[in-house]
């Protein structure tokens, strides 16, 4: 199992982000304000960012801040979760993940 | 006379980015959708890009992108430019400064 598969099947709610970037920030207090309780991991902090990076990229994901994933499920980056959140999907997607 | 401050003064709309900052695309293309010709300073591909951030920083600019000057003064950040948008005071700003 890579390094990304296990984190993000370990929480319910997992975001890739970056310390210094805004657009993650914003994306991270939407979902705080949902009352999850995502597991964040800043890649630009993180001794395996780099290797994290590689896989998001293989995965498919680029740009690749912020990635957000839902049940283990990648859902996307801040473009997504807020049309989502727009369509009123985002919270019925978090009570099925069990994050709410 | 500092780098910047030659930099902010050798056009009328001048905007310090990172090449990969999504917030810094926005505000690049809200400009280029007003006609403005802007200067762009990518500073994470630039051999002065550090030296530059330093400057920024003591001018107070934290965190440092984007950073936009029209008519060589300092305007503000994303959140700025976005305000001035909605209360329809950048256009006539970006007129003042000769850029439109
Ligand atoms: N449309 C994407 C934009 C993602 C994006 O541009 N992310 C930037 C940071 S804001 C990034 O990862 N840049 C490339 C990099 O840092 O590797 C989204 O909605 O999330
Ligand atoms: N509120 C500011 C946010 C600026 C910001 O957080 N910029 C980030 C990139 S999105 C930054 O420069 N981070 C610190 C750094 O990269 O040095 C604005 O409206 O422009
Ligand atoms: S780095 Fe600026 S919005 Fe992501």
């Amino acid at each position: 199992m890579d390094t990304v598969t296990r984190l993000v099947s370990s929480r319910p709610v997992v975001i890739f982000s970056r310390s210094s970037c805004s657009m993650c920030h914003t994306i991270k207090s939407l979902l705080l304000e949902f009352g999850v309780n995502p597991a964040v991991y800043e890649l630009d902090e993180m001794t395996k960012g780099p290797e994290i990076e590689q896989a998001l990229l293989r995965h498919g994901r680029n740009p690749i801040v912020p990635a957000v994933f839902i049940g283990g499920e990648y859902v996307g980056g801040a473009n997504e979760i807020i049309s989502l959140h727009l369509q009123r999907s985002l919270q019925p997607m978090l009570k099925n993940a069990g994050a709410l």
